[in-house]
């Protein structure tokens, strides 16, 4: 599902910006 | 006779005095407390409900009701507000709808 995918992909995103 | 006169004035030394203010810097946040301790980042209810997330094996994760069934004694509030933080730091993210999550740790 692409919904799904693509929360996924922001929520990686927010978690690495969250790490730097 | 020549009558010199010293021109008065300029050489008065002007310091410039560059206030000191004291050291109030705080960041926030931080340790507050044994009975609210922070693991990782995370307050204790925010870590149990993470931790039942990543326990979840379903392809669509777990949803709000679930997590509130096994958590017994926990405010629906609460859960919700741990929810939200989690989604808001990219450890979950919702899938087929708003009320159901999984783990950014599992796969």
């Amino acid at each position: 599902m692409e919904r799904i995918r693509k929360n996924k992909e922001a929520a990686l995103q927010r978690l690495a910006s969250r790490n730097i | 006779n020549k009558v010199q006169t010293m021109p008065a004035g300029g050489g008065a030394s002007h310091g410039l005095t560059t206030p000191v203010r004291p050291g109030t810097a705080d960041m926030g946040g931080g340790y507050t407390g044994a009975s609210d301790m922070y693991v990782n980042g995370l307050t204790p209810h925010q870590s149990q409900v993470l931790n039942l997330i990543k326990s979840c094996r379903a392809a669509e994760g777990m949803s709000i009701q679930e997590l509130k069934n096994r958590l017994k004694g926990m405010n629906i509030m609460t859960i919700k507000q741990a929810v939200e933080f989690l989604s808001n730091e990219g450890h979950i993210y919702s899938t087929v709808d708003e009320d159901h999550y999984r783990s950014t740790d599992a796969d």
